[in-house]
């Protein structure tokens, strides 16, 4: 499952 | 973080420097797009919702809050300044940008990795960022006279993106469960969008003649 908060990228 | 996440972050903020370096030191923004940097705005307003509710680092939270500040320092110099707006070309930058936000956004509410506030706000921003690029290149085909810091503006702001898939390809390999096709597809539409671009640079730093592109 994707995890909502995995956007660590600018 | 990888090297070349690192190198493609410090070259857009080496192309935002560049940029109000311009404008604050030589008080121009002629050659510059109010419509690329009011996506640019857009963009990052969209995608930074996230700022107050999901921390994930020191470096990316100050990273975020100087990529807001910044593009929206710009869109203000060049509405209100009162000395660098007179220097705006605004016959020539006449690219319909109202239009590519709202198909950005049903596209957003469409392919998303999660149908909630954020998730399609941020799909709407990875959309909208790989097209923001297009009034300032149809303006530099306009423009008779680029000067060597709109270039270079143009020039880092590709690299930055040359270098993410660069990252992406090294995260997908030491990463696996890191899988972002939303951002990766448009990321490359986005990339692809400097080709010409880069290739008139080059020519013109190889032949040490001024940049022009063709229309």
């Amino acid at each position: 499952d994707q995890d909502e908060d995995d956007h660590d990228e600018l | 973080m990888n090297l070349f996440r690192l190198a493609g972050d410090m070259t857009h903020l080496v192309s935002v420097v560049v940029l109000l370096l311009k404008i604050h030191t030589i008080k121009s923004c002629a050659g510059v797009s109010l419509k690329t940097q009011e996506l640019y705005a857009l963009v990052f307003a969209a995608r930074y919702l996230d700022l107050f509710v999901h921390f994930v680092s020191l470096y990316n939270t100050v990273m975020k809050l100087v990529f807001l500040a910044s593009s929206f320092t710009i869109v203000w110099y060049m509405r209100r300044h009162k000395i660098v707006r007179r220097t705006y070309d605004k016959e020539h930058d006449t690219f319909r940008h109202h239009f590519i936000v709202l198909p950005c956004l049903v596209l957003g509410l469409l392919l998303n990795e999660k149908f909630t506030f954020r998730e399609v706000m941020w799909a709407f921003s990875i959309y909208l960022e790989a097209v923001a690029i297009l009034p300032q290149l149809v303006l530099l085909q306009r423009t008779r006279n680029i000067d060597n810091l709109t270039a270079q503006y143009v020039f880092f702001l590709g690299a930055y993106r040359v270098l993410y898939i660069f990252n992406w390809i090294y995260r997908y390999f030491t990463e696996p469960h890191f899988v972002h096709w939303i951002s990766w597809i448009a990321g490359i539409v986005q990339t692809l969008l400097y080709g010409d671009f880069f290739y008139y640079y080059i020519l013109s730093w190889k032949n040490n003649v001024k940049l022009e592109l063709p229309a």
